[in-house]
């Protein structure tokens, strides 16, 4: 089913998008 | 046209409205009226980061300012210069060419996209700060739809951060 790939698909560029940004360095050194 | 580009500025804020409610703070902010009073934000960016939005700096936020926009400008001044410096001061980065929210806008006219942008601010707040990743897990809890908007309004926010 092409609709449910697309949500798997949508699924999967969320989940990197936020755990991506679960491991990003931030805030001011020291 | 990039997908940033065309972020529907009230899908934003609707969304944002969503996601502002995850932080089940004592003032109301369910409805885009709610939210220009300022109260409702200055309690999120509290629970954010109590060692910078202390209690000294939640006081001078007015409460209970009901329909008067000066009062309701006067909030959202001093929340949007509290946003900024905390992203200088604590997260180590400048926003450039992002177009900051227009409080009068808020406060007069309760102007929904302003306030989407206000509150754009707060989520980039609340993703880079020390405990991001409880705010980043609810997230990932909400719909697909709204975790879909929140993620074009962070990637557009990335785009015009600095070190």
């Amino acid at each position: 089913d092409p609709n449910m790939k697309g949500a798997a698909a949508n699924e999967g560029v969320l989940a990197n998008f936020f755990n991506s940004l679960l491991s990003k360095k931030t805030g001011v050194p020291g | 046209m990039s997908a940033l580009e065309t972020l529907d500025r009230l899908e934003l804020c609707e969304s944002l409205l969503t996601w502002i409610q995850t932080f089940s703070v004592e003032a109301p902010c369910s409805t885009v009226d709610e939210l220009t009073s300022g109260e409702a934000m200055a309690q999120v960016l509290q629970k954010i980061d109590v060692m910078y939005f202390t209690d000294a700096w939640i006081s001078r936020i007015k409460p209970e300012v009901g329909d008067n926009w000066r009062l309701k400008m006067s909030n959202l001044k001093k929340i949007l210069k509290g946003i900024l410096d905390y992203n200088h001061e604590v997260l180590g980065q400048q926003i450039n060419d992002f177009t900051l929210p227009d409080v009068s806008l808020i406060a007069e006219h309760s102007d929904a996209a302003e306030l989407g942008r206000m509150l754009q601010l707060i989520l980039g707040c609340a993703v880079n700060c020390e405990q991001k990743q409880e705010y980043i897990q609810t997230i990932m809890m909400m719909e697909e739809s709204v975790q879909h908007v929140v993620m074009t309004a962070i990637q557009e926010l990335m785009s015009k951060e600095s070190p």
